[in-house]
């Protein structure tokens, strides 16, 4: 995978960070400080397409809709995460408790085109 | 879509940096509350002294004999794992004790677990961790009861009796896995556990119990599995 970097226009990974402080949630939720957002964006140009990506039926619903919105859209690939792993959070529920949990597939950490 | 370009998709015009990081913060949120079968931020009343919490999960992890944890800790923060590969998602809870009414030879403890755990959740171990004061020389029986409401919610039944030896101050644990699996199972969200010293000996809990001697459940939940119907 590529990290987004300078002004390419390939598929790459570009980061984003949500700090839980920023948005006032670092009362209830006491491990990590933020959240890697990160998204998959940029061109898959023809002779890059073909990596095999995790979401390949999801790759079709959008390739569906590109169809239909831009009927001469030369678009047969889609930059999408190749590889991603949970985020795990130590945080307080609605009753004082404190929960452990691992939710999957949360932070991508690579993208590819499919 | 790239900077400029409409978005092939849906048509819609690229938005302006500032919208499209409100957008993403936003999308975080409902992300992380739905994940977390959450209506809304928590809104904490009660947040655990810092050093009941520390003792809590210092406690559990050297508890926990069999957990596979990851050997390096994930990038995003210091918590380790629970049990990496298994796509079930899995919760480990602590739920610290409110004080109820007390004698002067018996103490009740509440302990109270979320709707969206245990509606959605199986649990796969609960234990009740509890500090003894010194009971001075010789044994002293403790008879420790769960206590679930009944159906009318009106009274309090016994779901478990246990008695306990106790010879000297410490940590004691005891399994609660059943007790708070049917809690779930009726639908309730309280547990109330009474401790009861026989002759002599005052309250088993430490008076006042300090912040690191705080009584608490840890229980080990997974996401109940949707019911899925294979194509054939």
């Amino acid at each position: 995978g590529i990290d987004c970097s300078g002004n390419s226009r390939m598929c790459c990974r570009k980061e984003f960070f949500v700090d839980f402080k920023e948005i006032g949630w670092e009362d209830w939720i006491i491990q990590p400080e933020g959240y890697h957002m990160n998204y998959c964006t940029g061109l898959c140009p023809l002779h890059v397409a073909g990596i095999p990506g995790l979401a390949a039926s999801f790759h079709t619903a959008v390739l569906n809709l590109i169809k239909a919105n831009n009927a001469d859209a030369a678009v047969d690939s889609c930059c999408v995460p190749t590889q991603r792993r949970p985020l795990s959070l130590l945080y307080y529920d609605r009753d004082s408790n404190i929960v452990k949990t691992d939710i999957p597939d949360m932070i991508v950490d690579a993208c590819g085109c499919t | 879509a790239p900077q400029g370009a409409g978005c092939p998709a849906c048509g819609l015009a690229a938005l302006a940096p500032a919208t499209q990081r409100d957008v993403l913060v936003s999308l975080a949120k409902q992300s992380i509350l739905s994940k977390l079968r959450l209506p809304d931020r928590p809104n904490i009343t009660q947040p655990a002294s810092r050093g009941a919490l520390l003792t809590a999960l210092r406690r559990t992890r050297a508890q926990r004999t069999d957990a596979a944890v990851s050997p390096g800790a994930p990038r995003d923060g210091s918590i380790p794992r629970l049990r990496p590969g298994t796509g079930v998602q899995e919760y480990e809870i602590l739920s610290f004790a409110e004080s109820g009414s007390s004698t002067s030879r018996s103490v009740r403890l509440h302990f109270r677990f979320t709707r969206e755990l245990a509606g959605s959740t199986e649990i796969l171990q609960a234990t009740l961790h509890l500090f003894w004061a010194a009971p001075g020389p010789g044994t002293h029986p403790v008879t420790i009861r769960l206590l679930q409401p009944d159906p009318t919610g009106l009274n309090m039944t016994v779901a478990s009796e246990t008695r306990l030896e106790v010879q000297r101050a410490g940590w004691a644990t005891l399994d609660m896995g059943q007790a708070v699996q049917s809690l779930f199972g009726q639908g309730s969200q309280r547990l109330t556990v009474e401790l009861e010293a026989a002759g002599g000996w005052g309250s088993p809990l430490l008076a006042g119990h300090s912040d690191s001697h705080w009584p608490f459940v840890a229980a080990r939940a997974r996401a109940r599995m949707p019911h899925r119907v294979q194509r054939r």
